[in-house]
């Protein structure tokens, strides 16, 4: 059988929320080491991963894999139903039906029960292989996500080149063209998280579709710092980390030059 | 700006 609790559940409300956008439907992968899902959206263009490892919860039990065939936007009705402060506790069988969502208020005044049914699904699982990125931004999120809105206010493809100097954004629509570079910061006087980081062994530059890159700044609330790895032709990858806890990855294969 | 290519192209399938 399979059973976590979460103190801090509002941290599922978040991480639904960085992912619905995205994909309707999701195999959770329950295994001793945590709380796992990738899945890709429907165009197989860019593909969500996920860890909530099992340390981070404040009980976990997991005897064997699970796959825990969800629908997400059931899923997202579902914990809509927990307040953002209760304590949530995931349980299901082996081979399970249904599983089982239990939400305890924090003061333990008010506990409530949700059956959800489960379904199988095939997908298919990608290989991402373990990669040394040639080009690694670390930004603060809330900058990506201001950023990507801009860019997409003007075109629907953005070109990101990072050099040693920054990283700039690009891109051309209808109206005209835009172009942001954000410099990794001099002084120390940031917080760590406030600050820009580049670390490239060459240049790299690649063309993404904004609506994608969009919709992956929903993770935004769950951690203030984004990072984004690049290597020549392959997709990007950015990383929203979960504090104590795991991560929320997406990846975004390039736009090809004509 | 070109097509759009996808994930298929560059990661094996398991």
């Amino acid at each position: 059988m399979f059973e976590a609790r979460l103190l801090q559940g509002g941290l599922l409300k978040k991480v639904l929320d960085s992912i619905k956008d995205i994909i309707t439907e999701g195999n959770f992968d329950c295994s001793p080491n945590g709380l796992s899902l990738q899945a890709m959206d429907s165009s197989h263009v860019s593909l969500i991963d996920i860890l909530l490892e099992s340390e981070g919860f404040e009980h976990y039990r997991c005897d064997r894999n699970i796959p825990m065939g969800l629908n997400i936007t059931n899923l997202v009705k579902m914990i809509k139903c927990a307040g953002s402060e209760d304590i949530v506790t995931i349980k299901c069988e082996d081979k399970p039906d249904n599983v089982t969502f239990l939400f305890e208020s924090k003061d333990n005044d008010k506990i409530s029960d949700f059956e959800m049914k489960t379904m199988t699904i095939d997908d298919e699982h990608l290989l991402v292989p373990d990669q040394t990125y040639t080009a690694v931004v670390k930004m603060p999120s809330a900058e990506f996500q201001r950023l990507c809105r801009d860019m997409a206010a003007i075109g629907d493809t953005v070109n990101i080149s990072v050099t040693k100097e920054g990283v700039r954004f690009s891109t051309t629509g209808d109206m005209g063209t835009a172009n942001i570079t954000v410099r990794p910061n001099p002084s120390g006087d940031q917080k760590e998280e406030e600050r820009t980081e580049v670390q490239i062994t060459e240049p790299v530059s690649a063309g993404f579709a904004l609506r994608y890159l969009n919709s992956f700044t929903k993770a935004t609330p769950l951690s203030p710092t984004v990072t984004l790895g690049m290597v020549p032709n392959l997709p990007i990858v950015v990383e929203y980390k979960i504090a104590d806890m795991g991560h929320v990855r997406y990846y975004l294969a390039p736009k090809i030059e004509d | 700006s070109g097509g759009q290519s996808n994930l298929g192209q560059f990661f094996a399938t398991r």
